[in-house]
């Protein structure tokens, strides 16, 4: 179905997107 | 390109999951800054501190004066947060004017201003948590958050 494999790679964006930015260091200079 | 008043009612989605005491269910019941400022001391209680929190009045009715000065507040707590938390300068076309806010209810800049919030969410300690709440909401309302982050990380000044 190409209507569930779009949602399934805007999901898949959102998720890397995210999952990213919860890898990345926290902006304090510290 | 998402459009400006997409920003603004997507924040404002993303805003109500903090259920703050002051109402923000639309443009009009945020433009006192009050929600915002209860927004600010959830995301991070020790530098919006109790203290800081009780420089914003409530009472507000439809006083511009009063108005303009809680938002003239909560611009100034979360550019310093920006520089003296998170080492960075907040670009010039990023600043919303608040102005218009206050004399009429623009949506355009209000959602700046509701962008400034969510760069400190996804920034502080406990960002961790602000994401993960993200995370939950509707798709359409995830996308915009995401380029409204982007957008901040492409003009960020250290």
């Amino acid at each position: 179905d190409p209507n569930m494999k779009a949602g399934a790679t805007s999901e898949g964006v959102l998720a890397n997107f995210f999952n990213s930015l919860l890898s990345k260091k926290t902006g304090s200079p510290g | 390109p998402q459009s400006e008043l997409q920003l603004c009612d997507s924040l404002i989605i993303w805003l109500q999951t903090f259920n703050t005491p002051a109402p923000c269910q639309d443009v009009k019941q945020l433009t006192n800054g009050v929600a915002m400022a209860q927004v600010l001391h959830q995301i991070d209680v020790a530098w919006f501190d109790e203290s800081w929190l009780s420089r914003i009045k409530e009472d507000v009715g439809d006083n511009w004066r009063i108005k303009a000065s809680n938002l003239k507040k909560v611009l100034q707590g979360i550019t310093s947060y920006y520089s003296e938390f998170l080492g960075q300068q907040i670009s010039e076309e990023l600043i919303p004017d608040l102005n218009r806010i206050t004399e009429c209810s623009d949506s355009v800049e209000l959602g700046r201003l509701l962008q400034l919030i969510l760069g400190c969410a996804v920034n502080c300690e406990k960002k961790q948590e602000h994401i993960q709440n993200i995370m939950t909401l509707e798709e359409s309302v995830q996308h915009v958050v995401m380029t409204a982050i982007q957008e901040l990380m492409s003009k960020e000044i250290l």
